[in-house]
């Protein structure tokens, strides 16, 4: 497959699956993501954080994720459930 | 764009907490006791709620530190990112906030360093979990998920308020007993309180409150005068080290016969839920039993109960079952009377876990060294048994199951891997405490709690349907 231009390394990952921003069942699904999948939960992210929406892993995001936070996932499970839900899991 | 509520609720206003690390490493209890006790009047104040400190474990809020792994499949970080984590209202650790004892915790005012993080702040945020509010997006509001220190006189922002006060009603405002006519400046001058500083004029009255619940019971008249919230004592004012009193032990609780509230979230039975007793020597019953550990063996499946076990092979449940344990697998423990999991290796070895012990058997003999403790794979010391094993057909991983958490194995380096436990909300349907797990030949994983199972979807993570359906039917053939 084309490398992707995005390059988000597993501890993004698992910070975007923590708090809900990708679905955590991948996790152990290993499910693989899209490209967009990927920007759109850093976009996601980027509102949540009211730091500038690039969908890109870029300095001020990077900066964002090693601020002290809760460790509860700020999308809701009923929402998450919802939004991926319906998603066709791709083999 | 607002506050987010998370569903469930608690069925009262009056609500107990309780501090249950007496010795917070560092920090004085007693003024840990007081931020916290500060940062439930932020809710307090700003609704119906009341709390009120009791000394056990049966109150509603229980609050710890913990560090690292600390048994709820939600580890912290260390010194880092992670600050506390809180639990929804609910049964079992419903309600309960848990804060990193690695962070440099300040139990006054922030401090110009910027070191060191606002103990009142981060649980103010918590008990906002603990109430049933998830995370705002709104900056500036409490329950927003990135730590921002809070001014001395903090006010609850409206968004936060708002969402409370959805939840459990506004607190009866004295003027809201005066009717209401136009406030006419020199004629009512100092007639009542200025109005609440933080509701501005342009602000929206806020929304009624919804139809109010079940009347709570009138508080029950306190037995004793009640006592003021503990303050710090003065600093005393001559030099000399006076020796200071400690804070008085909170009062006792007696665990209040309240009746039981009507819509209560599914019951989450305690972690180390004590198995029942054992009825020893006597065969479970085929059609009316739970199952302690199944697994399929050579493309057979074993179910075990107690001291025994049934076979099901191609033609279904076999003739002259449940037989001995013992009879098929030799070296168990004499006193054993019971298996906690079982699962066959992917090297057709099978492994029993009995306790905190687990025993590697090529076919019916133990092998050489066996049995070993259960930190040999990786898993806390903390950990009293494995509930479930199996070998995920998905992944063809091995994963151990216990209490709220599971771990995934990694046999070719003999140790659970790093990033778990995790919580066992992964598995979405299933629950915590499950009896047994097993992969079945027609590739799909079973889970079973109680005497009834479900069938699960590996793609979708979640239970093909929320209803458990009755073990003793679909596998014993009753």
């Amino acid at each position: 497959a084309p490398r992707s231009h995005l390059y988000v390394d597993d501890r993004v990952q698992n910070y975007l699956m923590r708090y809900g921003y990708l679905p955590q069942s991948d996790k152990e699904t290993g499910n693989l993501r899209t490209e967009e999948q990927l920007r759109d939960a850093l976009r996601e992210l980027q509102r949540y954080g009211h730091i500038p929406v690039t969908g890109e892993l870029d300095e001020e995001t990077r900066r964002l994720l090693q601020r002290p936070r809760c460790a509860v996932a700020d999308v809701p499970y009923r929402e998450q459930t919802l939004r991926w839900g319906r998603r066709k899991h791709r083999h | 764009k607002r506050y987010s509520l998370q569903g469930n609720v608690w069925p009262t206003t009056n609500l107990t907490w309780s501090l249950r690390t007496m010795e917070p490493r560092d920090l004085d209890p007693g003024m840990v006791r007081y931020q916290l006790d500060r940062a439930l009047r932020i809710w307090s104040d700003n609704s119906r709620l009341t709390f009120r400190e009791v000394n056990s474990d049966r109150a509603d809020i229980l609050v710890y530190f913990h560090r690292l792994y600390h048994g709820d499949g939600f580890p912290f970080d260390g010194r880092g990112q992670i600050l506390a984590h809180a639990f929804f209202p609910g049964e079992g650790r419903g309600g309960d906030a848990h804060f990193d004892e690695d962070e440099i915790w300040l139990l006054g005012e922030e401090d110009a360093s910027g070191q060191g993080t606002s103990l009142f702040a981060v649980a103010a945020h918590e008990f906002g979990h603990s109430l049933g509010l998830q995370h705002s997006s709104v900056k500036g509001a409490l329950m927003y998920p990135w730590y921002q220190g809070l001014s001395p006189n903090y006010k609850l922002p409206d968004d936060d308020r708002v969402a409370i006060q959805q939840l459990y009603g506004a607190k009866e405002r004295l003027w809201a007993k005066i009717p209401t006519y136009p406030y006419d400046r020199d004629r009512d001058r100092g007639a009542w309180p200025t109005p609440h500083p933080t509701a501005p004029p342009t602000q929206p009255p806020p929304p009624p409150p919804p139809p109010t619940p079940p009347p709570t019971p009138p508080p029950t008249p306190p037995t004793r005068p009640t006592r003021p919230p503990w303050r710090p004592p003065k600093p005393p004012k001559h030099d000399k080290p006076r020796h200071r009193q400690p804070p008085p032990p909170p009062p006792t609780y007696r665990p209040r016969t309240r009746p039981p509230p009507p819509t209560l979230p599914p019951p989450r039975p305690s972690p180390a839920e004590p198995r029942t007793e054992r009825p020893q020597e006597v065969k479970p019953d085929t059609c009316n039993t739970n199952y302690d550990a199944i697994s399929v063996i050579r493309r057979e499946v074993f179910i075990f109960k107690d001291k025994y076990f049934w076979r099901i092979g191609d033609r279904g449940l076999e003739e002259g079952y449940p037989a001995e344990i013992q009879r098929f697998w030799y070296s168990l423990p004499r006193n054993f009377t019971h298996v906690d999991a079982v699962y066959e290796r992917l090297d057709k070895k099978i492994v029993f876990f009995i306790g905190r012990q687990y025993f590697v058997y090529d076919a019916n003999t133990l092998m050489h060294g066996y049995p070993r403790p259960l930190t040999d794979l990786g898993l806390p010391e903390t950990l009293d048994r494995v509930d479930a094993a199996m070998v995920w057909g998905h992944n063809k991983k091995t994963y151990f199951y216990s209490g709220t958490m599971y771990w995934r194995f990694d046999e070719d380096v003999g140790k659970v891997e790093l990033d778990y436990p995790r919580d066992m909300s992964m598995w979405r349907g299933v629950g915590y405490n499950v009896d047994a797990v097993f992969q079945w030949k027609d590739g799909k994983t079973y889970f079973f709690k109680g005497k009834g199972f479900w069938k699960f979807n590996d793609q979708y993570m979640r239970v093909e349907s929320e209803k458990p359906m009755q073990s003793s039917v679909f596998w014993m053939g009753c």
